[in-house]
């Protein structure tokens, strides 16, 4: 059979290589439109992915999306291949995505933690950080998500290297996040950074290491409100939102405050299903569901960076 | 390959800054290997805890003894594992 996105079965999970393939093929059904970009390797070192989604221009204004850093969290992975594909397909179809792109570009890791994410299918299904060694230790790993350099090392994460929420040994010391910080700091022109995780359904914003609101609260505040409410109405799925301190708890070290405190003021982190029956272990029948709501919750956040510019 | 037979998730809810502080010490616990899927935030809010199958009754007691009312979420997550290899094999078919 000819390899086709056509072929390809979004409501079901894959493995790495499924997913890698699947990128190749996105690109060769929307080469004008699609292109994979590598920004570096992982500790085990699998190439880090990037699709670049653009209609031209020189170093325009981009968004940025990741979803799998921590990479127990299949239903991310697996949105993130559904929304890749939509968003090339509906350039030039959908009002919305098409004027995103007309000016702007969009940058999508899919499997933004390989390594981490091929160990939960060869392995620990239940894994979630990086898979780096931590010297001294005999537990493996960093939480990709309290590695960045924003509120580094405090309560809202852990200095014990078996901790699920081990911070690593200093800023970016994993390279599945340098990979980030030297993209986002080398475009220089990231207005919107959405990172995709899984799961309690929220919808959070900056900041995660201090209580005080960032300076930008009140606008982010209402945008995240029109995005859940435009998330709802699709299935009913309801999301709380809100400062990530507020709605969760302190949290440090995390990417979208690193993002917003480097200038990046539209950052968020989605929380997706469940709705507490399966946690982690979403059923493959409801990847296309949670995709499909998620998607103008997206356009909510892509639209409003496209018209307020900064 | 790690498997988790007999593992369960219980869905926690605390009903007070204490219970939090109680349910905190128990994620700390090395020897019980549990692995917290919704980290303890504040009262009224779901914690969720993967806890393995041989550490099942030591927690189920602990809960108990401390009035921290808990629910099975999952009965056995080696199942939802299996089930989740066996849609995989089916698509790629």
């Amino acid at each position: 059979i000819e390899r086709s996105t056509r072929t390809f079965d979004f409501a079901s999970y894959h493995t790495i290589d499924e997913i890698y393939d699947w990128m190749d093929m996105l690109v060769d059904d929307h080469p004008s439109l699609v292109s994979k970009i590598q920004i570096g390797q992982s500790y085990e070192n699998r190439p880090l992915y990037v699709l670049k989604f653009s209609t031209g221009g020189s170093n325009r204004p981009a968004i940025w999306l990741d979803t799998g850093i921590h990479s127990r969290e299949w239903i991310t992975q697996a949105t993130g291949v559904w929304t890749a594909n939509k968003i090339a397909e509906e350039y030039g179809q959908d009002p919305s995505i098409t004027a995103i792109l007309d000016s702007m570009d969009i940058f999508f890791e899919i499997v933004t933690n390989p390594d981490g994410y091929a160990f939960t299918h060869s392995s620990n299904r239940m894994w979630r950080k990086t898979r780096s060694i931590n010297a001294g230790s005999h537990c493996v790993g960093v939480d990709p998500n309290r590695n960045w350099d924003a509120g580094f090392g405090g309560a809202g994460s852990s200095g014990n290297p078996c901790s699920e929420t081990y911070r690593g040994p200093y800023p970016h010391s994993e390279s599945e996040v340098k990979a980030i910080v030297d993209f986002i700091r080398g475009h220089g022109n990231v207005k919107s950074v959405i990172s995709i995780h899984s799961y309690s359904q929220m919808l959070l914003f900056p900041y995660g290491y201090k209580t005080a609101p960032a300076p930008n609260h009140q606008e982010l505040n209402e945008l995240a409100k029109k995005a859940v409410s435009d998330l709802a109405a699709v299935y009913g799925t309801k999301y709380t939102y809100g400062s990530t301190a507020d709605t969760i708890y302190l949290a440090d070290g995390t990417t979208i405050d690193w993002a917003y405190d480097n200038g990046v003021k539209y950052s968020f982190t989605f929380e997706l299903r469940d709705t507490g029956r399966y946690g982690f272990l979403l059923p493959s029948t409801q990847i296309i569901p949670t995709a499909t709501e998620t998607w103008p919750a997206l356009l909510d956040i892509m639209s409003h960076v496209l018209e307020h510019p900064y | 390959e790690q498997l988790f037979v007999g593992d369960q998730v219980l869905r926690i809810t605390a009903s007070n800054e204490e219970q939090i502080t109680l349910l905190r010490a128990l994620g700390e616990q090395a020897e019980l290997q549990v692995d917290f899927w919704l980290d303890p935030t504040s009262p009224g809010h779901p914690a969720d805890l993967r806890v393995p199958f041989p550490s099942l009754q030591a927690v189920k007691i602990f809960l108990e003894s401390n009035s921290i009312s808990y629910s099975i979420m999952i009965e056995d997550v080696q199942e939802l594992v299996d089930e989740e290899k066996r849609a995989m094999m089916k698509s790629r078919r």
